[in-house]
């Protein structure tokens, strides 16, 4: 069946976090993880560091304004120890 | 600014630097240009010089790369991650690369490779990503017209903690990213648009809506690439749906975040005599159609529906505005009220009874 536009923008942005994270924030998670195991509060805390990093609302969560950032143009360094 | 971890630099101060390849986006002699103007931003603040070689190893070796390009850390098409750098060190230390599925320009369209790579080189040089938003070396890409550009105090501050100051007799100074609740804080202009509130400042402008808490701070390129920094005044027409920007002898003309035209206007055609040079602040009565200029301890009167200056103007600010001196910085209305910006404060001016009803602070509307 086909997935569901909303289904298919949710699972993209999930990806987006969680590479996001990975390339520049040193979130370390197997690929099946997502948001619902044990890697969750890694995941949060990862959250948590972007977001102050730049200056937005510290939610732990991927609310409009987190993804806005995430979707930027930008370099390829990481944030957070090279 | 952040270093990098471990504070890596380079031992020597004379570097040299390689271009290896060029991208098929520029002719070669604006890539060539490009690169050195990026190098002179980091040799004008610090004790380093760049010189450039054409074969053998350099220090920094410039490339344009696509995809994998064999350092683990592949590119990822267009738009996304645009370039990254190494830290000083030998082989691979200090090296830049270019994504080459960027379409990599000279202006505001695409990726500007003059602030790129500038951004990339604090890498090879030694910075980390700064979370000063108005800082080169943020990890975000934003347009700020070369010609313009000047190196924020953030990263001088960084490049000087690395390598020391420049040898220059005058140090130099970079412009500061203006903080949010400055008790200090001024603005250059202020203008409502569609509802929301527009304080400019510098090369920003805060972005409000008069019932919600959050303030956005944007780098004013972001929105207009052909805007120049530094807006004087500023009034919203909500009648036409026009919001007017006011620098020098120029204006812009926008409707909501669109330019109306793509070059300036002259405020002479507006009626303004050759002598007023720039104006001070401005804005518009929603309920007559008047828009207020004010210039020195003077204001003019503009019909917005004639399209002509009143007669009998300049008038003094003094006469109309009974507790307002000279040097406005910035003026909107809101509601039945008139808000007068000069310097750290803010005047709210009841036009019914000709009085300043309260005084603020100018940043009052940040919820600080």
């Amino acid at each position: 069946l086909p997935v569901a536009p909303e289904t298919e923008d949710e699972d993209k942005n999930i990806q987006l976090v969680e590479n996001y994270l990975r390339n520049f924030y040193k979130l370390e998670t197997d690929k099946q993880s997502h948001f619902k195991n044990k890697n969750v509060n890694s995941l949060t805390e990862k959250l948590e560091e972007m977001q102050a990093f730049f200056g937005l609302k510290v939610t732990g969560k991927p609310d409009v304004d987190t993804l806005e950032v995430m979707k930027k143009p930008r370099c390829g360094v990481p944030d957070i120890g090279q | 600014y952040v270093l990098t971890d471990g504070n890596p630099k380079w031992e020597r101060k004379d570097l040299t630097y390689r271009i290896v390849n060029y991208t098929p986006d520029m002719n070669s002699a604006d890539v060539d240009k490009a690169i050195q103007k990026a190098f002179k931003v980091w040799s004008d603040v610090s004790p380093l010089t760049f010189k450039r070689i054409y074969d053998g190893n350099a220090d920094i070796m410039m490339s344009f790369e696509t995809g994998d390009h064999r350092d683990n850390s592949p590119f990822d098409g267009p738009d996304g991650l645009l370039a990254h750098a190494f830290q000083p060190g030998n082989g691979i230390g200090g090296d830049v690369h270019f994504d080459e599925a960027e379409s990599w320009t000279k202006g505001s369209n695409g990726y500007n490779l003059f602030l790129v790579a500038a951004h990339e080189l604090g890498h090879a040089l030694g910075l980390s990503h700064s979370t000063d938003p108005g800082a080169l070396m943020y990890p975000t890409y934003s347009y700020t017209e070369p010609n313009e550009f000047r190196l924020p105090q953030d990263d001088i501050n960084g490049i000087q903690t690395v390598y020391g100051h420049s040898d220059n007799p005058v140090q130099p100074t970079g412009p500061t990213t203006p903080v949010t609740c400055d008790p200090k804080l001024t603005f250059d202009a202020v203008a409502t648009m569609r509802g929301e509130l527009l304080f400019f400042k510098g090369r920003y402008f805060w972005r409000k809506h008069p019932q919600m808490t959050e303030v956005e701070l944007n780098f004013i390129s972001l929105f207009w690439p052909s805007l120049p920094s530094g807006i004087q005044a500023a009034y919203e027409n909500v009648e036409r749906d026009q919001v007017f920007l006011f620098k020098e002898n120029k204006y812009w003309v926008l409707s909501g975040y669109e330019l109306v035209y793509n070059h300036p206007k002259s405020i002479y055609d507006l009626g303004f005599p050759k002598n007023v040079k720039r104006i001070n602040a401005a804005f518009n009565d929603k309920n007559t159609g008047k828009t207020y200029f004010f210039v020195g301890g003077k204001y003019w009167r503009y019909d917005e529906n004639r399209q002509a200056m009143d007669q009998g103007y300049p008038k003094k600010i003094i006469n109309e505005f009974r507790g307002i001196s000279k040097n406005v910085d910035a003026a909107f209305q809101n509601g039945r009220y008139i808000y007068f910006f000069i310097g750290t404060r803010q005047f709210q001016f009841d036009p019914n009874v000709k009085r300043v009803v309260s005084v603020m602070k100018s940043n009052s509307w940040f919820n600080c």
